[in-house]
């Protein structure tokens, strides 16, 4: 699969720009979460274009924003499930 | 520093394509 450059994905119309994105985002998260992978994807995904490109061609800085984002859904389940209990 | 990530985004859908291979 050919890398994903600024320019395809400006030649795009908005809404492709996120499914193009999210294609190649989405494999990489699954490798790491995959039962949480289509969740992470569409959070990672209300980032800016510019900088989820700039996640692809970085691995680590990828991983960190995967790992904030799994952070980020447990402490929001935990919360749920105590408003639920309570 | 706060995360900006929100729990409540819309779930992304993969293309069938590419996960033919989990089906």
């Amino acid at each position: 699969q050919e890398p994903l450059t600024a320019s395809m994905l400006a030649a795009a119309p908005p809404q492709e720009q996120k499914q193009m994105l999210g294609e190649r985002l989405y494999p990489l998260i699954h490798s790491l979460h995959p039962s949480m992978a289509g969740k992470i994807t569409g959070m990672l995904l209300e980032i800016d274009n510019s900088e989820l490109l700039l996640m692809l061609e970085s691995p680590e800085s990828l991983h960190s924003k995967i790992e904030e984002a799994v952070a980020v859904l447990q402490v929001h389940q935990i919360s749920e499930a105590s408003h639920k209990s309570n | 520093k706060k995360s900006t990530l929100n729990p409540n985004a819309k779930e992304f859908n993969p293309s069938k394509t590419l996960l033919s291979v989990n089906k």
